[in-house]
């Protein structure tokens, strides 16, 4: 789940998720 | 005046940030059911994800901010993501809400297990922006700034995010004067409020330390 995801991860997710697109 | 330039660049970044916000879902489950204090943590903690979320998609739209290096990209926004959520919980706060919803948010943040000692803080930053009465587009360049701090750890090259930095403080210079004609401290005062980020940011760690206990 989202909530045991830490603070980088969760950016660095994010800012993958930019790149796909 | 603002020139052109700076015109542009502050549209872009209000529309970045009135773009990205938290889902309204998300939002409108804060103030429905009645939960226990674990729940109640969990969706905090929910809503604290969507939050960075949105403030990574905010980010993104900066001008000149994915041309960083990438590691330096994270290093930012690690290192700010806890006081622009802070800015934004501030905004909430700040706004006038319906009958009831200020009462019910409040509630909810203090019944959700973290000690007074940081509770209090934090409510008194959410005043101290209240008493400001930020326009939108404050609230927008403030938040810009703080993510583009070149002095977070583990920044490499400082230079280059001192670059993107610099014009967003200078339009919001130029923007406190011009809306706040009367009061020449205003934009000192918004940028004393980054100071008072910086100290809850600190706090921040061992707050979740605490809440995570109990």
């Amino acid at each position: 789940p989202a909530s045991n995801l830490g603070l980088e991860d969760i950016i660095r997710k994010a800012l993958m998720g930019n790149m796909e697109e | 005046v603002l020139s052109q330039d700076q015109q542009a660049l502050l549209n872009y970044i209000l529309e970045a940030y009135n773009k990205h916000r938290v889902p309204p879902d998300m939002a409108k489950k804060l103030l429905q059911e009645q939960f226990s204090t674990e729940e109640n943590f969990l969706l905090l903690t929910e809503m604290a994800t969507s939050h960075v979320q949105v403030l990574v998609e905010f980010t993104k739209n900066i001008p000149g901010f994915q041309s960083l290096d990438h590691e330096d990209q994270i290093a930012l926004l690690k290192g700010s993501a806890v006081e622009a959520m802070f800015l934004r919980s501030a905004q909430v706060f700040t706004r006038k809400q319906p009958q009831g919803h200020t009462e019910v948010l409040e509630e909810r943040i203090r019944k959700s297990g973290i000690s007074e000692e940081y509770i209090t803080p934090m409510f008194n930053f959410y005043k101290s922006i209240g008493e400001l009465q930020m326009l939108q587009e404050e609230h927008a360049l403030l938040t810009a700034i703080t993510i583009l701090s070149p002095d977070r750890p583990y920044v490499k090259d400082q230079q280059a995010v001192e670059r993107l930095q610099e014009p967003v403080l200078e339009v919001l210079r130029r923007f406190c004067k011009l809306q706040h004609p009367q009061e020449p401290q205003h934009f000192a005062r918004l940028l004393g409020r980054l100071t008072e980020l910086r100290t809850l940011n600190h706090h921040h760690a061992e707050m979740l330390e605490s809440w995570r206990t109990s």
